[in-house]
C-alpha cells in the first residue's frame, strides 16, 4: 500500500458516500444518471468475485463489502425509492455502446483465459467509460449542482492517484499491470474537461454550467 | 513482466 493508491481509495469511498448522501438527504436524484451507477453497480459485481475466496486483507474486504453494498444502495434509491425524481429524459446514453466493446475487449486482451479474470478485465474496461453517462447528462442539462460536481471531481481523481500508485508500484515494486494502466488513462483523460470546469469555475464558487 | 497474478487492489 501507497500513499497514492490510499489516497485514490479514500477519494473513491468519499465520492461514494458523497452521493448516496446528496440522494439520501435531498430525497432526490435529480441531475443523477441512473446507467452510470448502474455500469458501477456491474463493474464492483464483476471485479469483486473473489470476494469470498481470495482474502487479501481486512481493508480490502471491507472496502469491497461496502462498494458493492453503497453502490446497489444508490441504484435502488434512483430506480426505486426516489423515482419520481430520476430525469430518464437526459439520462439517454446508449450503455449498450459500452458494454457490448468492452465486454467483446475483454474477451481478446485481458491477462488470462478464465471465467474470473475476463470478467475483471471487463470490470476495468468497463470502469474506464462507466462515467460517460453522467457526464453526457451534465451536458445535456448544461448544468451540474454543486454537490454533483464534488462527486464528479472525487471520482475523477481517485483514478488519477491509482496512476501515480502505478509509477510507484512500478519503481519500488515491480508491479507492471498494463490493462489496468492503459483504462485508468483512458478513464482519466475523460475527465480532463470536467476537471478544468471544475477548477475554473466550482473552485472560485460558481456554478458548473457547460457550454449548451 | 505484464502483471502480477493477484489483483489486491481494489
Amino acid at each position: 500500500m501507497n500513499i497514492f493508491r490510499f489516497l485514490g481509495d479514500i477519494s473513491h469511498l468519499s465520492a461514494i458516500i458523497i452521493l448516496l448522501l446528496k440522494i439520501w438527504k435531498s430525497r432526490s436524484c435529480a441531475g443523477i444518471s441512473g446507467k452510470s451507477q448502474l455500469l458501477f453497480a456491474i463493474v464492483f459485481t464483476t471485479r469483486y468475485l473473489d470476494l469470498f475466496t481470495n482474502f487479501i486483507s481486512f481493508y480490502n474486504t471491507s472496502m469491497k463489502v461496502v462498494y458493492v453494498a453503497s453502490s446497489y444502495a444508490t441504484v435502488w434509491m434512483i430506480y426505486s425509492k426516489f423515482k419520481a425524481t430520476y430525469d430518464g429524459n437526459h439520462d439517454t446514453f446508449r450503455v449498450e455502446f459500452l458494454i457490448v466493446p468492452t465486454a467483446i475487449l475483454s474477451f481478446l486482451v485481458n491477462h488470462d483465459f478464465t471465467p474470473l479474470e475476463i470478467l475483471w478485465t471487463f470490470s476495468i474496461y468497463l470502469e474506464s467509460v462507466a462515467i460517460l453517462p453522467q457526464l453526457f447528462m451534465v451536458s445535456k442539462t448544461g448544468e451540474a449542482e454543486t454537490i454533483t460536481s464534488h462527486y464528479l471531481f472525487a471520482l475523477g481523481i481517485y483514478r488519477t492517484l491509482y496512476l501515480f500508485n502505478w509509477i510507484w508500484r512500478y519503481q519500488f515494486e515491480e508491479f507492471f499491470d498494463l490493462i489496468a494502466i492503459v483504462a485508468g488513462l483512458v478513464q482519466t483523460v475523460l475527465y480532463c474537461d470536467f476537471f478544468y470546469l471544475y477548477i475554473t469555475k466550482v473552485l472560485k464558487g460558481k456554478k458548473l454550467s457547460l457550454p449548451a | 513482466v505484464l502483471h502480477s497474478a493477484s489483483h489486491d487492489e481494489l
